[in-house]
């Protein structure tokens, strides 16, 4: 069966759309069948991954159900990894999803459908950082939640947040299921005690939830996207690079313990 | 007369809170009176000055209107600088006023009191990285507003849809007089090549719109609010303390000039 998971948090800049691509690249390369569905009205994971310009009438048309789901879906450069690009019209799918009346599993009825199908073996879904409309679609639609935490004192304050909202997903009978993927520690600075604080603290109150790899703040991570490639194009045998495919083994072998 | 800014960017974690505090505290520092407005639901300056946790009914019932925003001003340590806190109910808010009448002008017509009174030289609004109603508000009260920039990729890609989202309020007679009080270069790492490219392409596009003034990459900068400080009482002499000193100085030209 095809598992939804949702990398997630409402921090601005902690590294949701890096993990996404990198993550999501790093299993197709194993030869894993996904989908990346980019939910962020800013589009930056479709820049990266898009074959041009956002398409007109993409994901915005899948949402509001004028489209099917599965006439959205395109495929990438990269093998087994295929993309729902965001459009310029998601920014106002929040107003028009929330005056629906059932709002809040708009996403999640949309995808039924491709989720039922069992083409891909994981879709992941990069959010906007906000607590807003899509990110609770998002969080509805998902069976796991992926949370990446920049190691900087911002980031921690807002997790409270964000579980407690999962918590209120699971409770109201909205997404009972609802799990949590892991937390990732990103853009871990290793000439900073802050980076190392920040993260002892995570493991502390999170414990086993966390994962193990870290992925350190390394310059090449910032500069990939700018020649629009994954890191695993731009530096493959790099720091970033070797954390994302670490990452993948992790996320695999989580998967099968269960 | 009292100038609104806005400190607004819909990419997630470029500098808008850290510019808000940090700008705000040195420009309060040289005695001008200036309020602070935390409009993200997330709260981080609230927590950098805020006197206690986020106060009970703090600006979201302000902005619905049930208490005037005069009585939900408090005062900080810091001499001159006010602040109206966000509280938790700010991240129902979006919902809330998007339902209303007109909900474009809720917060303006909220603070026109506040406004008129003329008790303050500036007053800033710290913006969500979001381009939803609470952004809209705020740039539908600004005067003017300030664009941090992380010299990185994806930070660029986004500035196009901030401009066209001010074109189009002036446009439609929302705010027809909007103006942009800069674009500010943030976490400028003189160890990459992309912090200057980035920076060069933005000052070509922009030309002398962009601030002289680039705030550098620092890891004090980042240490600051887990001491809950802004970065003038965390590391007065440093770089980040300079630059935003520096900044307040240029903004104040800039404001002489008209
Ligand atoms: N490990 C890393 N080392 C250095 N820079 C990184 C790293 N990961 C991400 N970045 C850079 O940091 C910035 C923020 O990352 P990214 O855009 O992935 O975060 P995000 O959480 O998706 O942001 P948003 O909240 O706006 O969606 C980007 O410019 C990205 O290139
Ligand atoms: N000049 C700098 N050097 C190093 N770190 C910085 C600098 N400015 C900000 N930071 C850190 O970068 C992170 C993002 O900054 P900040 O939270 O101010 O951005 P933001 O745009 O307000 O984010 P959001 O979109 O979530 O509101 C924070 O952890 C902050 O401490
Ligand atoms: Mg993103
Ligand atoms: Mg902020």
């Amino acid at each position: 069966p095809t598992k939804i998971i949702a990398v997630a948090n409402q921090k601005g800049g902690v590294g949701k759309t890096t993990t996404t691509i990198n993550l999501a690249a790093a299993l197709a390369e194993q030869g894993l069948s996904i989908l990346l569905i980019d939910l962020d009205p800013q589009a930056n994971a479709s820049s990266v991954l898009g074959n041009k310009e956002t398409q007109e009438g993409g994901l915005y048309r899948g949402l509001m159900g004028e489209v099917p789901m599965r006439d959205l879906i395109e495929s990438t450069r990269l093998p087994h990894l295929a993309l729902l690009s965001a459009d310029l019209e998601l920014a106002g799918a929040e107003i028009d999803i929330a005056r629906l009346e059932q709002h809040l599993i708009q996403l999640k009825s949309m995808l039924a459908e491709v989720k039922e199908s069992g083409r891909f073996s994981y879709i992941f879904i990069d959010s906007p950082p906000s607590l807003g409309v899509l990110m609770s679609n998002a969080l509805t639609a998902a069976d796991e939640v992926l949370i990446p935490i920049q190691c900087e004192y911002y980031a921690l304050e807002g997790l409270g947040k964000l579980v407690g909202v999962m918590d209120q997903l699971r409770h109201t009978g909205i997404n009972p299921t609802l799990a949590m993927t892991g937390l990732l520690m990103t853009m871990f600075d290793v000439r900073t005690n802050l980076s190392s604080a920040v993260a002892k603290d995570v493991r502390t109150h999170f414990q086993e939830v966390v994962f193990e790899t870290v992925i350190p703040r390394s310059i090449r991570m910032s500069e990939a996207p700018s020649f629009g490639q994954t890191i695993l194009e731009y530096d493959p045998k790099g720091p970033g690079a070797l954390a994302y495919r670490a990452l993948a083994a992790e996320f695999l072998k989580r998967q099968e313990q269960g």
